[in-house]
């Protein structure tokens, strides 16, 4: 077990227990930067934690990332590690985070979905869902990412129990997704909010329940083509972008779609590297590649927001 | 641990509309058990679709039969589940 976060192997995949360990190392040898925030337990009765990254102050503005919603999309938890490390390397030497962190706070939930995490490392690699039952079906799980209160039920997401984007039994149900808008709607001022998936190469915006475009889609499209051209920026991989409804598929329920009913106005998601060979299983060797690019994406759509306060 | 031995990953091109509306046919097929990595959105964007190893010669079959193009993307689940839980034990040893 690595005994410091400059000793932690970020060029492989972890458990939880690593994950959590790593998250207990960064916040001590950061106490006066980064927080752990319990803000829930799942399902199965694992602590929902999130790191908090503030340089002081109160009521501050700010901004939400998660990674591992999908619990079989390894890259992005491990790409969430990363993150901390780096907003902990780079907050002084970095004049753009600097700038960020002395005006708004940064959230981070690196596993979104502690228990489909936990049972894609003990007993099926491919699990996507919650692990949560629903009453009267065999089957398990339901898609954190048709649960949100956003055109809840809607075409492009599943009645299905046995379904891989089966939308759970109302808005909400699952703890996982009810936790974070919990704490959303609690704190108030989130003023970005970013949920990172992967795999398929993709920087999109709302909405997905409807074709309709948002009310803010020109600059979001401005700000996703920003965000995508400094990501290829470094490794050439190449992002599309768009709405997720006209981008890939219509899908009902998800993250951003209520984020961005919610008020906030800067809603992304991302889906990450694609070798075009392995999809959920990116060789270990790209997680660090992977991450380093979709920061410079990150730090885009922050920066932005920090400097396009509402 | 669930075993993957013998899964495919197939990418699927559906060339239109037509060909699209056919694999979904297949993903409404449950006994196929079919795990969609990407889902059927439209004409041009790649479908990959796990398949189980009982699986895997019907839905060749299928996709041959309605002349829909595909390709092998993993030629075996398992054998690639198998290296990425070597190089974890590796990391920690």
């Amino acid at each position: 077990r690595a005994l410091s976060t400059d000793t932690f192997n970020y060029a492989t995949y972890h458990t939880l227990d690593e994950i959590y360990e790593f998250m207990d190392l960064l916040v001590a040898e950061h106490p006066q930067l980064v927080s752990k925030i319990q803000i829930g337990n799942t399902f199965e009765g694992r602590p929902i934690h999130v790191l908090k990254f503030s340089t002081g102050g109160t009521n501050r503005p700010a901004i939400w990332i998660d990674t591992g919603i999908h619990s079989r999309e390894w890259v992005t938890q491990a790409s969430g590690i990363w993150f901390a490390k780096k907003i902990t390397k780079d907050y002084r030497q970095d004049d753009t985070l600097r700038v960020i962190l002395d005006n708004m706070d940064i959230f981070l939930e690196i596993v979104t979905n502690p228990d489909g995490f936990a049972y894609t490392h003990k007993t099926n690699r491919m699990w996507r869902k919650t692990r949560s039952r629903t009453p009267g079906s065999l089957c398990v799980g339901v898609d954190p990412n048709r649960n949100w209160d956003a055109g809840f039920g809607k075409a492009g997401a599943s009645s299905n129990p046995c379904s891989e984007t089966y939308h759970g039994k109302f808005a909400n149900s699952e703890v996982e997704v009810k936790s974070i808008v919990d704490f959303v709607t609690k704190h108030g001022k989130i003023k970005a909010f970013i949920s990172i998936h992967s795999y398929s190469q993709l920087l999109l915006y709302p909405y997905g329940y409807t074709s309709d475009p948002a009310p803010d889609k020109e600059e979001l499209d401005q700000l996703a083509k920003s965000a995508v051209s400094a990501l290829t920026s470094l490794h050439g991989t190449k992002f599309k972008y768009g709405s997720i409804i006209d981008t890939i598929y219509q899908a009902s329920g998800s993250t951003i779609d209520w984020t961005y009913s919610q008020g906030i106005k800067y809603s992304f998601t991302f889906e990450l590297r694609d070798t075009g060979l392995r999809g959920f299983l990116l060789p270990a060797s790209q997680i660090i590649p992977t991450a380093e690019e979709t920061w410079l994406a990150l730090l885009k759509i922050m920066d932005h927001t920090s400097k396009h306060l509402y | 641990n669930e075993n993957f031995v013998g899964h495919q990953v197939l990418r699927i091109s559906a060339a239109d509309e037509a060909q699209l509306q056919k694999v979904k046919e297949l993903e409404d097929l449950e006994h196929l058990k079919l795990d969609f990595w990407r889902d059927p959105a439209r004409a041009g964007i790649p479908i990959d679709v796990r398949v189980p190893f009982p699986s895997v010669q019907s839905v060749k079959a299928f996709l041959e039969y309605h002349d829909i193009s595909y390709e092998i993307m993993i030629e075996d689940v398992q054998s690639l589940l198998d290296e990425e839980k070597q190089q974890m034990a590796a990391f920690q040893a």
